[in-house]
């Protein structure tokens, strides 16, 4: 059986708040290592992977492996009943219809209990091969979220270009055109301000920004966020936790 | 012209 207890129901909301629109149907697979991710949308553009890990939790234990088959909109409905500060602790059976959610306010005077019935979700696992990137991108996630936003205006598409003088992300559109580029200025004092640039070999690349603003959504997970990139290869854009992390990987626009 | 490419050509099924 699974029973996992986070201090604050806060980390399991703010990582179904940044992936429901991505993903609708998926497992959440729960082992001796926490509670992982891995689904692709709809259309196979992007991929997400979620790892919880189990020194994030007050209390884990989880036996043998157990495949949650959950719906994230439903997932949601009921977490909406926890706040941001409740004790959330999941329990489930080896084999189960529903994923039982308990949340305790800090007072210990009140204890909520719902039941989330479960699917069985055939989903299959991708590998993904370990990439040395070209080039990787530390920078303030409410800077990334800005730039997406603020281009996706414009038009569909960013190009990035990572080169020695900076980062560039560029796009044109009907109405004009817009580039924003970042140059490293690492941050001694506050280091999540700041924004370092490593450099293996320049990298030009074209992404749809409709993925890339749904990433953003994740931005409440993490002060920074780290994006990396290579030549003909998916993008990597990981939100770090402090026990775990939400990846999101998204295939270019290549030309024919 | 480019054209979106998918995931899965990129990562193969474990």
């Amino acid at each position: 059986m699974l029973e996992a207890r986070l201090e604050q129901s806060s980390v399991l909301k703010k990582v179904v708040d940044a992936i429901k629109d991505l993903v609708q149907d998926c497992n959440f697979d729960c082992n001796d290592s926490g509670i992982q991710l891995q689904a692709m949308d709809n259309s196979h553009v992007a991929l997400v992977a979620m790892h919880l890990k189990t020194e994030g939790f007050a209390l884990y234990r989880c036996d043998r492996n157990i495949a949650l088959g959950i719906n994230l909109v439903s997932l949601q409905k009921v977490l909406r009943a926890a706040q941001n500060e409740d004790v959330m602790t999941l329990k489930a059976e080896d084999s189960p219809d529903a994923l039982s959610l308990v949340f305790e306010n800090s007072e210990n005077d009140r204890i909520s209990e719902y039941d989330l019935k479960l699917m069985d979700i055939d989903q299959e696992h991708l590998g993904i091969p370990e990439t040395e990137y070209g080039a990787t991108v530390k920078m303030p996630s409410a800077e990334f979220q800005r730039i997406c936003r603020d281009l996706s205006l414009l038009s569909e598409s960013v190009a990035i270009e990572a080169t020695k003088e900076g980062i560039k992300f560029s796009c044109t559109g009907d109405i004009g055109k817009g580039a924003v580029t970042l140059r490293q200025n690492p941050n001694v004092e506050k280091p999540e301000l700041g924004t370092t640039i490593e450099l293996q070999e320049p990298v030009a690349l074209t992404f749809s920004l409709k993925y890339l603003v749904n990433f953003c959504k994740a931005s409440g997970l993490s002060n920074t966020v780290t994006i990396s990139l290579s030549n003909e290869v998916p993008l990597l854009i990981e939100y770090e936790m402090e026990h775990g992390y939400v990846r999101f990987y998204l295939a270019p626009k290549i030309g024919d | 012209p480019t054209k979106q490419r998918t995931i899965s050509s990129f990562f193969a099924p474990k």
